[in-house]
């Protein structure tokens, strides 16, 4: 009999793994997970959702995705062992508890499955999807630059060849359409959370422009704690801020489309930075790298139950 | 399988705006073939460099020419591959 309990968390897994877990996860908690299908990657992969609901019907929803970009395999390591941290904890923690008593999550583990599989067999530094860019050698397309938020400024690239490839137009990346068109369905979602590495950052848009969001005070309070609460566990140190004002200008991104879309708590993470290894992060870090990101997930999460809108 | 042997990720610290511009200038140089795990976006901010092993002496010329400070962060980027490929491959095992 298969059980989550002999899942090694403390090691990478294929997409065959972790697809093979999920559904063992939904067999241990039948009231609690169901597996969603949202659409089919360009290699015509499922993209699996996991889905936390205690019932309702179109309940207030939080949004997480990791492994956008398939080489940052912390990512998609920190998405299992969270998933079946919010299992565990349901029923036993009181933020946990509350918030699934009132909201659904959507967990999307692998965002890029197609790229993740290539990392696996023939580049393990393969970041982008695998989708043929017409006119030219150069495959993929960045899945971080493909959003209708932005799209096609400075903060992004027209080279097919290029790591930060905008893709020929906003959304032309099933992996990216599926989440657009998920979020639009749905119609509730009120927080999205994409998990990233490395560099250790909390950040909020805007990406593809310097002034400041509607709710940039109140966003940046929240991250302002939720790196405090993660700093507090290993004193691994975040900086957080706009993404324009932390890092650089990145237009097509994510959480810039999801907040422009009404989704007011709307947050990329940049995981742990060794200084050592880059996003080649040993497997012995999965474990510390998932424990201190918990306590800032659970802080967004709780805020954002706090705070209907 | 694309291999990485002799490839190096080098961890550059610009000093100015200057700096900054002339590793985005070194970034899209084709032939160099480097890929920024990091990008350069402001002064003492560390950018990291994945650099294949052929382009390693142009790169480290090109950084030293313009007094650009650098460390090696990965010796050998084949060389941690192997080592993540062999740990999958032991806790697969167990």
């Amino acid at each position: 009999e298969r059980s989550t309990s002999t899942f090694d968390f403390a090691s990478y897994h294929t997409i065959e793994e972790i697809y093979d877990w999920m559904d063992v996860l939904v067999d241990d908690h039948p009231n609690l997970i169901s597996k969603i299908e949202i659409g089919r990657s360009y290699e015509n992969r499922s993209l699996y959702v996991m889905k936390f609901s205690t019932g309702g019907s179109n309940r207030p929803a939080i949004w997480l995705d990791t492994g956008i970009h398939s080489r940052e395999w912390i990512t998609q390591a920190t998405g299992v062992w969270t998933a079946n941290k919010i299992a565990e904890e349901y029923g036993q923690d009181p933020s946990v508890t509350a918030i699934l008593d009132s909201m659904d999550i959507f967990f999307e583990i692998i965002a890029n499955p197609d790229g993740f599989v290539f990392t696996h067999s023939s580049n393990r530094l393969w970041r982008k999807t695998r989708s043929i860019n017409a006119g030219s050698d150069c495959i993929g397309v960045d899945p971080n630059r493909n959003w209708d938020a932005g799209f096609g400024g400075s903060g992004s690239s027209s080279d097919p060849c290029s790591e930060i490839y905008r893709g020929p137009y906003a959304h032309s990346e099933r992996e990216v359409k599926a989440i657009v068109d998920f979020i639009h369905g749905h119609g509730n979602v009120k927080s999205v959370i994409s998990i990233h590495s490395y560099s250790q950052m909390l950040l909020f848009p805007y990406g593809y422009k310097r002034g400041p969001a509607a709710h940039h005070q109140e966003l940046n309070e929240l991250a302002k704690k939720a790196v405090s609460d993660l700093a507090a566990m290993y004193g691994t140190k975040y900086s957080y801020g706009s993404i324009a004002d932390t890092i650089y200008l990145a237009d097509g991104t994510t959480v810039d489309w999801t907040y422009d879309n009404g989704v007011k708590y709307s947050f990329t993470f940049e995981l742990r930075d060794t200084g050592r290894y880059g996003f080649l992060l040993p497997s012995t870090e999965i474990i510390p790298t998932a424990t201190e990101t918990w306590p800032a997930l659970l802080d967004i999460m709780v805020h954002v139950l706090e705070n209907p809108y | 399988e694309q291999l990485f042997v002799g490839d190096q990720v080098l961890r550059i610290t610009a000093r100015d705006e200057e700096q900054i511009a002339l590793l985005r200038v070194l970034g899209e140089r084709a032939e160099m073939q480097v890929d920024f795990w990091r990008d350069p976006t402001r002064p003492h901010h560390p950018a990291d460099l994945r650099v294949p092993f052929a382009s390693l002496q142009a790169v480290k010329f090109f950084l030293e020419s313009h007094s650009i400070s650098y460390s090696i962060m990965i010796e050998d980027v084949q060389e941690l591959l192997d080592e993540e490929k062999k740990n999958m491959t032991k806790s697969r095992r167990t």
